[in-house]
């Protein structure tokens, strides 16, 4: 499964 | 007022094409520092980060922050009326919403401009985390792009293997199975030839060949590539941009279902 990279990084 | 000059049109011109493929429109934020990037893919699967330092410029000039949303078809446009070695000076009036692209051939005979409008983009800045990443390896930037476009053939996804011996790239399909193992090199002539790990501990991630494939796109920027591994954190792609800055993609790995 492809993750989403906003999984791992979070809007500043 | 914003402007910045370059001595030469191919840097700027490999820059687009080594973000085009991922990105249809970007925000270039200028400060006085530089001009940075950051956007993700359409599908959210990857982060674009470019640097760009002022200091990497001919001129430079930024009096206020400036962010600047451009179509990158329609730089690609313009960029292609440019010749290789002709000097480019991009500038913008303070809340201007367009930007000048000026071209001059290095007899200063020919100069052109070009004004593109700009636009207002979302902004969506994520915030990138300190890792202490498990596995470092640099290699040759053009190794890796052909070991990206060969093991795309066999699968869509590529398995990279990092331990302290070398770093193994592996795609499995419908054909059967490709290896690719690099060794770490002992002593090189040329530094830009050399294969280098650094490890912590070794790593196996998955992630997608068309995102591998698109990041390679930066190949003519760089003589080497660093890919920055750790479990369960994204894949990150570096190309170094010779006395100016970088370009960072990272990459959400792939996980079993």
């Amino acid at each position: 499964m492809q993750k989403s990279i906003t999984s791992f990084f979070k809007k500043k | 007022m914003f402007e910045a000059r370059l001595g030469q049109a191919t840097i700027l011109k490999k820059i687009l094409d080594a973000i085009k493929d991922l990105l249809n429109e970007a925000t270039f934020d200028c400060s006085d520092s530089g001009i940075q990037l950051q956007a993700m893919d359409n599908s959210h699967v990857s982060l674009v980060s470019l640097t760009l330092r002022s200091d990497g410029f001919d001129k430079f000039r930024c009096d206020r922050n400036l962010s600047m949303g451009m179509n990158l078809g329609s730089m690609a446009k313009i960029l292609k009326c440019a010749n290789n070695e002709d000097n480019v000076t991009m500038k913008a009036q303070d809340n201007a919403d367009t930007v000048t692209i000026m071209f001059e051939s290095a007899n200063q005979e020919k100069v052109s401009d070009y004004e593109m409008k700009l636009m207002n983009l979302d902004q969506e800045h994520l915030g990138i985390p300190e890792t202490d990443f498990s596995c470092v390896v640099r290699m040759p930037a053009m190794e890796f792009a052909r070991i990206c476009r060969d093991l795309a053939q066999f699968s869509e996804s590529v398995v990279i293997c990092c331990t302290k011996e070398g770093v193994k790239f592996s795609a499995s399909g419908d054909v059967g199975t490709a290896n690719i193992k690099l060794a770490q090199t002992g002593s090189v002539d040329k530094e830009e030839e050399a294969v280098i790990i650094e490890m912590q501990e070794p790593v196996t991630l998955t992630f997608a060949c068309r995102y591998l494939n698109a990041f390679t796109k930066a190949t003519p920027l760089s003589t080497q590539v660093q890919l920055s591994m750790c479990a369960d954190v994204p894949l990150v792609v570096e190309y170094a941009i010779k006395d100016l800055g970088h370009i960072r993609y990272y990459l959400a790995p792939k996980i079993e279902d």
